[in-house]
């Protein structure tokens, strides 16, 4: 309906005006209605502007800004109505060390709502997590599943109940 | 509502029993490329109720049925169950009076496929039922595969309303 | 024929005059996020002749002049020169007696814009056709953007054609 | 023309026939015309099958397998018509470790014919770099390149001819 879909709107805007300065250490965002008079159609504008940089569209942006500024979209929609799970891809893999950092530290505030299982191959990702498996495919082609310590350690097999 | 655990026997690479378990906080998943860690991250969409076969890099649904390598048999049966812990008392609807909540979806090469929620046989649309409201859904924005959170600035307008209309 | 330098004044966040030497063997570019790299392939490319503001992340071509930043003001020209070394016997059809080429383009906010080739005014398509041949062009399989990588499998059948098209 | 077109891709399909198995240690792949009738027209598929895995679609495979199979083409075609030089963007950022290396091992081979230039966030990768550069922002907004030595000493700034 009209009415609800303005006011998830709204407060994901507001969420993404603050969660978007935590991310960029800085800089400023928003979403925009297209077309404000045709709330059940109008698609959604981002506009973002990082720390310090003149405010331009957002195709002028870097791989890792515009992974960032739609993390800080994800981020805001899940703020505004958590899961109790939320599923991470290798999206670190454009950010440079300082960007991996705030967005660890927010997957981490997020975890008093939700579990977040994070896909990475970013070894800082790795260190922030409270339980780490291997997935490893020592017969070729055939997926196994091991606990691990960081330094490598395998811990136990997981899951070989054939 | 908490994830417990995953279950996958003849999904994709998962082509032995394997079961994850979920516990609070942060999991991560690692491993060299190939290995099968977006093929778990497609189990869950796909025991969540999946019916696209190209949301899971597929062609057809059989696709994800373990086909074989080249020293074992491909296999007739794909298998994932998805367990829900619902002690914190976030439960779906009608399942309040539960403790757990468990989905099952099979598919089998000739295309048959069966579905059950705490081991009783349903529809595939009970189990997407099931999901709705509680914020977690294949479309849901709970869910980012690879590559995508790279289009989510390309996309167009209409699309990241969408986005945004999951969450209302 | 082999990269020499590439001189940027006023291209995108290169207000200030930078002029970056390539060596053989294979050179790295690294930095945070948002800091410039890409921006040095856009310039490359630029000023080869690309012709398209959307293959440089813009969406009008003054998009490459210095927009300004909260501390500094716009300014009113981006201008990129691309020197090659052609002492190796590699030149392009029309320069095989130089020991060294030079492509410089200019824009204007006005839109004007200025190309030359050994500091002699030409047009842009005298800077395209230079290149053309040589195995170096904008839209050669010699510049692999960012991003590009994972759409080669995803494109479709024709796109990848087009691909080797460009090496016949 | 249509010969040279055929011709093209017929040099092109050897040569990541060869160049597959040494990316992914193994396995095979190449290339196929979609209609063999139409050589003017004809789209062109890909078929690839990493080490001990059987052959299947190739939109099955992984993300760092299908930025392999594509590193592999172009390089493929780079090697039968090589250019002066190479820009790779970020190419290596879905891959992991062992897939670097190998990445790496085949850039430094191909420097026989060509430059290279990689913009790369990954240290094994700036570690098999000749001569290694670091964009910076200082000052917000502002770029400014710097020549750097491993380890992170930079070594002298360039280009500040203002
Ligand atoms: N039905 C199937 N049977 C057997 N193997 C399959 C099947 N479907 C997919 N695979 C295999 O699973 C592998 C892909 O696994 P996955 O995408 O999970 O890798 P990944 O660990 O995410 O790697 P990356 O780090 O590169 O993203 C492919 O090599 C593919 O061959
Ligand atoms: N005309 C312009 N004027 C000023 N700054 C610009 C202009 N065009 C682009 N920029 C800035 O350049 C930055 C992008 O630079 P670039 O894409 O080179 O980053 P990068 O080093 O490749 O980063 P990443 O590692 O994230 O890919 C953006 O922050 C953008 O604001
Ligand atoms: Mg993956
Ligand atoms: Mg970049």
């Amino acid at each position: 309906s009209r009415e609800r879909f303005l006011k998830t709107f709204e407060l994901v805007n507001e969420k993404f005006q603050e969660i978007f300065p935590r991310l960029f250490k800085g800089g400023r965002a928003k979403l925009l209605l297209v077309d404000e008079e045709n709330l059940l159609e109008s698609g959604v504008e981002i506009v973002a502007q990082p720390p310090g940089k003149k405010l331009q569209s957002i195709t002028l942006l870097s791989g890792g800004e515009k992974a960032l500024t739609a993390v800080g979209l994800i981020f805001s929609i899940f703020l505004i109505k958590p899961s109790p799970f939320c599923l991470l891809d290798e999206v670190d893999a454009p950010l440079d060390d300082a960007n991996i950092d705030r967005f660890n530290d927010m997957v981490r505030e997020m975890t008093a709502h939700s579990q977040f299982i994070v896909i990475t191959h970013n070894k800082r990702t790795m260190e922030r997590t409270d339980c780490l498996y291997g997935v490893t495919m020592e017969e070729a082609g055939v997926s196994k599943v091991v606990s691990v310590r960081l330094g490598g350690d395998v811990k136990e097999p997981l899951s070989q109940v054939a | 509502m908490k994830l417990k655990s995953l279950e996958l026997f003849g999904f994709k690479s998962f082509v032995d029993k394997t079961t994850i378990h979920f516990e609070e906080g942060v999991t991560g998943v690692v491993g060299p490329n190939g290995c099968g860690k977006s093929n778990i991250v497609d189990a869950i969409r796909w025991a969540m109720g999946e019916q696209s076969a190209k949301h899971l890099r597929g062609s057809e649904m059989q696709d994800v049925i373990f086909n074989g390598t080249s020293s074992r048999a491909s296999i007739g049966m794909s298998q994932v169950i998805l367990s829900f812990d619902l002690t914190d008392g976030r439960a779906p609807a009608g399942y309040t009076d539960y403790t757990e909540v468990q989905v099952e979806r099979r598919l089998y090469r000739s295309g048959e496929s069966e579905y059950y929620i705490n081991k009783v046989p349903c529809r595939l649309r009970d189990i997407v039922d099931l999901f709705l409201g509680t914020g977690v859904g294949t479309k849901a924005y709970s869910i980012i595969e690879q590559g995508r959170i790279g289009h989510i600035l390309a996309s167009k307008p209409e699309e990241r309303r969408f986005i945004i209309e999951e969450a209302a």
